[in-house]
């Protein structure tokens, strides 16, 4: 594998973005790009990776190859990331180290680091990424993190609702209630504000809070998120990346004994 | 009272 990022902070972005939700995980290179799927420890969130050539300045993955990580090793060395430096990926072909090169030539700088390999050992799941949902939302993800670090602090349980009105986000705590509902908008000026929803029946689900909290962690990935709920599937919030790709979190609903 | 469902009951290994 021979994977050139022009901005360094792209892939800082996208590790960033699940760091803290699972510890490890298998990226699964080949001709068509990056891909990699992780649960995190409780079996509750499922991390989606994708990163296709198109993210990158130049790709060439000469043979399928699997690369193992621990994800909060590989954040460390991404602390070096910033905008003015390029980094590429390498992996020989009998992978034991991922090599990452940063490069700034402007500062004719350039940084070296090797990364030990592990062998995970984990299920890759049947996810359609295309699942038929009877639900789907896009929104601002500036708006969606604010909406969630508001609600989530007054109870551990959080609710979509979304009905033709609108989406409401509802907590019910012990000593408060919160809740905010959020119309369909076209901001003319600012693309990114617009919310519009799709729906084909109307649906009301509950999370655990804490997981929505690991979400969020992704919107620097992008300004927008795509929302989706069905009653019998786990909720997916996706951010996807302007050059292709993203990453996507699956979430298993809470449900009322 | 609510349960938490688990991300195996709806996606089955590949």
């Amino acid at each position: 594998l021979e994977a050139k990022f022009d901005d360094s902070t792209i892939f800082k972005k996208i590790i960033d973005s699940f760091k803290d939700s699972v510890t490890q995980i298998n990226f699964v290179c080949s001709e068509s790009g990056i891909e990699a799927q992780a649960i995190d420890d409780s079996r509750v969130l499922l991390v989606t990776v994708s990163i296709p050539p198109s993210c990158f300045e130049s790709y060439r993955c000469d043979r399928p190859t699997t690369i193992g990580v621990y994800l909060a090793s590989l954040a460390k060395l991404l602390k070096s990331a910033n905008t003015n430096s390029s980094l590429t990926l390498y992996v020989a072909d009998k992978p034991d180290e991922l090599l990452l090169l940063f490069e700034e030539p402007k500062n004719q700088k350039s940084m070296e680091y090797k990364l030990k390999l592990v062998d995970i050992t984990a299920d890759m799941l049947e996810v359609d990424s295309d699942m038929k949902s009877d639900v789907t939302v896009e929104m601002s993800s500036v708006e969606f993190t604010k909406t969630v670090r508001d609600l989530t602090q007054l109870s551990d349980s959080f609710t979509v609702s979304v009905t033709k009105d609108g989406i409401v986000f509802s907590v019910q705590g012990d000593t408060a209630q919160g809740k905010v509902l959020l119309q369909p908008r076209e901001d003319l000026a600012d693309e990114s504000n617009n919310l519009s929803i799709s729906m084909s029946k109307t649906i009301d689900l509950s999370f655990a809070s804490k997981y929505l909290l690991d979400i969020i962690k992704a919107a620097s990935i992008s300004n927008k998120i795509f929302l989706k709920f069905s009653d019998d599937t786990p909720a997916l919030f996706e951010f996807k990346m302007e050059k292709g790709g993203g990453v996507g979190f699956y979430l298993a609903p809470k449900y009322d004994d | 009272k609510s349960s938490q469902r688990s991300i195996g009951d709806f996606f089955s290994v590949k």
